[in-house]
């Protein structure tokens, strides 16, 4: 917040006496900070999962669309979204964006937990998994939109002139010694020449694991060439550990409080 | 608290743009004054505002429009003579928006509504 008092000039206002809060007042302040946010205590992330990562750096980009919306009104924020696409390409893109960011209440990006890749099944099916923690969602928050991002660079040379079938499942079941039971969420044919994010809905899945989060058994993506070979999401160009922070896989979605919750008066 | 005062604390101290609804502050006394057209009364060390129907006055997090309503009230409750009653309410509220990591890394960003006051106005 800001520590200045502004006129209509937005000059610093001459009469007003500006203090140091003192050190238990600051601690108060921070207490009620945290208390409005619902968090127990300060956030403390891991420093692996920096802030310039994807998912901390799309969310900055809803936290500025957001706040010009605040500053400017409608018009400003439709200017900065078209300014965004031009300027930033598909990370933050499509009016679809800004409609659920403009319903939701409240917005969050989740990891990929999947720590390392396991590309190739035993049935030479090559396969990509996901693992998302959505189990704590604070109560009476519905799921209004939910999203994968994935980035793909330009594919290897092999593959270069094909084009490439990607889907995107939900694990349904896993086995230990076969396949697991997979439900097909969506198929996308590319460009193995395209570059940029690409977005597959999940909404359906994410209210799945949110209501009931023992069936979150993750998603797996498989990507096919035109011929029906099986190949890697990284010779399909998909983004993954190894790849730039920027560019790292994950989920994010948008909630809407579903309850009317009574603040008590202080 | 209200000895301490400063003596010019029914005046403003900036000058009023444009207001041609309300009075200046010469004419300003107890028993002249409109539905909101008063001073409305800061504590010490905050600079005294004037309410022009939709008032703009220079906001942060302490010093807003219904703090000033609230400061006015207890002012008139102590010297009922002298000082109006206030006649300013929040009339246009904003949101606020959060960003934060969390524990697990997640980045949440959370939309807060009505903690802003953006204008206040007559009730």
């Amino acid at each position: 917040g800001s520590n200045y008092l502004f006129d209509g000039n937005n000059e610093v206002h001459p009469s007003f006496i500006h203090r140091r809060l003192r050190t238990h007042e600051k601690r108060e302040m921070q207490k009620e900070i945290l208390s409005i946010l619902g968090l127990p205590h300060r956030p403390r992330p891991h420093l692996s999962r920096g802030k310039y990562n994807s998912a901390p750096l799309f969310m900055l980009d809803l936290y500025n669309t957001i706040s010009s919306e605040e500053k400017n009104e409608v018009e400003g924020m439709l200017e900065q979204y078209q300014s965004l696409y031009t300027t930033q390409g598909p990370r933050l893109a499509k009016h679809q964006e800004n409609a659920f960011l403009n319903d939701a209440d409240m917005v969050m990006s989740f990891v990929n937990l999947v720590e390392y890749d396991r590309d190739l099944s035993p049935h030479r099916m090559h396969h990509k998994e996901f693992k998302f923690n959505l189990s704590q969602i604070p109560e009476g928050e519905a799921v209004t939109a939910s999203e994968l991002r994935l980035y793909k660079e330009c594919a290897n040379q092999v593959v270069i002139n094909e084009t490439l079938l990607l889907s995107v499942y939900q694990v349904v079941q896993e086995h230990p010694n076969r396949e697991a039971d997979l439900f097909l969420l969506e198929s996308r044919r590319l460009w193995a020449a395209e570059e940029g994010w690409l977005e597959f809905d999940i909404l359906a899945t994410s209210n799945l694991w949110v209501m009931s989060p023992h069936y979150n058994l993750g998603l797996q993506i498989r990507v096919e060439t035109s011929s029906g070979r099986s190949i890697s999401s990284k010779e399909a160009g998909l983004v993954g550990r190894d790849g730039g922070l920027e560019k790292q896989p994950f989920m994010v979605a948008f909630f809407k409080v579903s309850e009317v919750h009574i603040r008590t008066a202080r | 608290s209200t000895n301490k005062r400063n003596k010019n604390r029914n005046r403003p101290t900036q000058p009023q743009e444009g207001g041609s609804r309300g009075p200046k502050p010469a004419e300003h006394t107890a028993d002249h004054y409109d539905a909101c057209c008063d001073w409305i009364i800061a504590p010490e060390g905050y600079a005294a505002n004037y309410c022009g129907g939709e008032c703009v006055f220079p906001l942060n997090a302490h010093m807003n429009a219904t703090n000033h309503a609230i400061v006015q009230t207890l002012v008139h409750l102590m010297n009922p003579e002298n000082v109006p009653k206030p006649c300013c309410a929040a009339t246009k509220l904003h949101a606020i928006s959060v960003l934060y990591f969390d524990d697990n890394s997640k980045v949440i960003l959370k939309k807060y509504k009505n903690m802003v006051v953006r204008a206040c106005g007559c009730h």
